[in-house]
């Protein structure tokens, strides 16, 4: 729970906004804190800046983070409406997919900056492992979605019809050195190699 | 089709065209760019006959020379046709088009996605009415020099200077090091004949800090590097190779006073210098560049999470359980957290890239009648999301190869051509961590005033207000 909103962010988006916001405004603070304590050290502005540079990477990292994942959601929620509702299903889940795979991998920062308990942690851990099991059966029609043609996806794995033995096969016979069935090099270097009798 | 994927698509509990128009941004954009993509991939002439791997350096800028010329040319013909132009130009520099025709890079972008915006946005009205129409036209081919040898994203260390002579009402250009020379502009090699290039001003003998000129670089008839110019490629490098990056140095380069950008700070004939309102105006181009990275980042993520999930599908691995077959790895749960996610960042992208475009648009008008209250706030939000989409896409395609197997590692997967742009992003347009680290300058000043007078933090930093 948020103290100050009683929000409760267990298995809510909204509750992963405000876990995020806390992190970023955790790490901030941190920063801020450990400057002042380096300067009050008797280090320079710049020393104590730079001193302190891995907690601001983090921040701002942090930060970020936390307004991706805000502004993902309402973004999302703005442009959904008109969508059929299996689509809107799906969005929903890409975006709660972001933002507790992001929870997941700043566990330490979770633990450190809100309430979160280890039973918290859990939940977490399940609620990822469900949405990747309910996204499993659409991930090629999401895919699909981004029409991208395979032309510009110029890829023999990823095409649309899914001939990647036969594309792969075909991409090796361009190799200029399938041009002929012995390279020169054989006679120059590998026969006279193979007759010397190391 | 492949009946694992078949299988796939019969079971999808949405209609994929559905998401296509939303992405698009409506059904009259697919069809746009369904007939975009005609037009420009059923062209013989921009097909490749020896894939670009099997090429040596020399050919492969060659070729995206030769490429880059006739997609120009066609922009225009499919305008005349009454397409949209912007958005030609857009699919045709950035991440889908472009980089489906010019695998390497194209040496033409910063023509259009730096000369032509830094004119734009710091040239004078004269001297956009000069430059910006031969530049269009492609009458002269530009790029944009800040970066040197000795100095990338810090900016003010730059040594190149731009010293005013009255007597001629000349700036003169010069390189006094060797780490001064302007090193990685695309097209800068052997491309353009103009360049903008960012120096440390000096008049009446005093430095103003930098400052960007317009400079030829060639004489426009023969492609000759003109008198005091040394220039050339910077060489091979992990992707890009055709993007002909290079270095440039001046030894005592005379240029017309008319040639300083002097939208913002000017110089006057006798050498007075007029400062600009703000040393921040110079942001927008920047800023702009970065919101045209974020949006291509989410095409390269898509890219590779599309080969990642199809070949998933098809591909099958181990025997699990005796007596039954192979399972696809998309079934394992290990595979689905290499791709799922990624596909999540996909949709993260695109959504704040169009929130950081409307912001940008915003600010900028904003900025035309002199309010520039929110620009530490859209600088700062504009370097960290250059940060993370950048880092995210790079990480995404590479962990997209890694769950093709060997099969990823191959050339043909195209997955380390897209791995080589998108990191490649990392670096340039600032580096990424000294951009967190403005980032965080800002949100150290957020953070002081958010303990002090929290009812006037920015929006993107409000909630600070609460841990304050």
């Amino acid at each position: 729970k948020d103290k100050s909103s009683s929000v409760s962010w267990k298995n809510t988006i909204e509750g992963l906004i405000i876990a995020a916001q806390m992190v970023a405004a955790g790490c901030v603070k941190q920063s801020y804190i450990n400057i002042e304590k380096r300067k009050s050290a008797g280090h320079s502005t710049e020393d104590a800046w730079n001193l302190t540079s891995l907690e601001l990477v983090k921040a701002a990292d942090a930060h970020c983070r936390a307004f991706v994942i805000e502004k993902t959601l309402s973004q999302m929620q703005l442009k959904m409406k008109g969508l059929s509702a299996p689509l809107c299903k799906v969005l929903m889940q890409l975006v709660e997919l972001y933002a507790v795979d992001w929870a997941l991998t700043h566990v330490g920062d979770l633990l450190r900056y809100t309430n979160v308990k280890e039973a918290n942690i859990q939940d977490l851990q399940t609620w990822m492992e469900r949405l990747l099991t309910e996204l499993r059966p659409n991930a090629v029609g999401i895919v699909d979605g981004f029409d991208i043609c395979d032309e510009i996806l110029a890829s023999a794995l990823g095409a649309y019809d899914g001939q990647v033995y036969k594309r792969l096969f075909e991409e090796a016979m361009k190799s200029p050195l399938n041009a002929e069935p012995v390279n020169k090099s054989f006679h120059q270097y590998l026969k006279p190699f193979l007759q010397s009798n190391l | 089709v492949h009946p694992d994927l078949q299988k796939e698509r019969d079971k999808c509990t949405f209609d994929p065209m559905e998401l296509t128009y939303f992405l698009d941004g409506g059904k009259e954009k697919t069809f746009e760019k369904h007939a975009r993509e005609q037009f420009f991939l059923n062209d013989p002439e921009l097909k490749d006959t020896v894939p670009n791997e099997y090429l040596s350096h020399k050919e492969k800028y060659e070729v995206a020379v030769r490429k880059a010329c006739l997609i120009t040319r066609k922009i225009r013909e499919f305008s005349e046709q009454g397409h949209g132009g912007v958005d030609s130009y857009r699919a045709l520099l950035g991440a889908t088009l472009g980089s489906a025709i010019l695998k390497d890079g194209n040496p033409l972008t910063l023509h259009y996605v730096m000369f032509i915006p830094t004119l734009m946005g710091q040239g004078t009205v004269e001297q956009q009415a000069e430059w910006i129409g031969r530049a269009w036209t492609c009458s002269i081919i530009g790029t944009y020099a800040q970066t040197e040898l000795g100095h990338g994203t810090f900016i003010r260390g730059l040594e190149t200077t731009a010293t005013y002579e009255p007597e001629t009402q000349e700036f003169v250009l010069h390189s006094p090091t060797q780490t001064s020379f302007k090193w990685w502009p695309g097209g800068l090699g052997h491309t353009a004949n103009y360049c903008v290039v960012v120096a440390q001003l000096y008049t009446k003998g005093e430095c103003h800090g930098i400052h960007p000129f317009i400079v030829q670089l060639r004489d426009e008839e023969t492609h000759e590097p003109l008198p005091g110019i040394t220039i050339g490629e910077i060489g091979t490098k992990l992707g890009m190779n055709a993007t002909n990056n290079g270095f440039l140095g001046f030894n005592k380069v005379r240029i017309p006073r008319e040639q300083m950008l002097m939208k913002n700070a000017q110089v006057l004939e006798d050498g007075t210098y007029v400062k600009s309102p703000s040393s921040k105006l110079t942001y927008g181009t920047m800023i702009f560049v970065r919101v045209v990275l974020v949006q291509d980042m989410s095409v390269y993520l898509s890219k590779a999470v599309t080969i990642a999930v199809r070949y998933s599908a098809v591909r099958r691995q181990s025997q699990p359980k005796p007596d039954e077959p192979e399972p696809q790895i998309l079934d394992y749960v290990t595979q689905q957290y290499k791709l799922f996610p990624n596909i999540a960042k996909c949709f993260v992208f695109r959504m704040t890239s169009e929130w950081l475009w409307d912001m940008y648009n915003s600010v900028t008008s904003e900025l035309e009648s002199g309010d520039m209250e929110r620009l530490p706030e859209l600088h700062a939000m504009s370097c960290c999301l250059k940060v993370l989409s950048t880092s995210d896409a790079a990480a995404g395609v590479e962990t997209c190869r890694l769950a093709c197997g060997g099969h990823g590692y191959m050339a043909c997967s195209n997955l380390p051509a897209m791995y080589g742009l998108a990191t490649a992003a990392c670096t340039y347009e600032g580096e990424n961590t000294v951009l967190l680290l403005q980032a965080a300058r800002y949100l150290m000043k957020a953070w002081v005033q958010a303990v002090a007078t929290p009812n006037e933090l920015m929006p993107t930093v409000k909630y600070l207000a609460k841990g304050a």
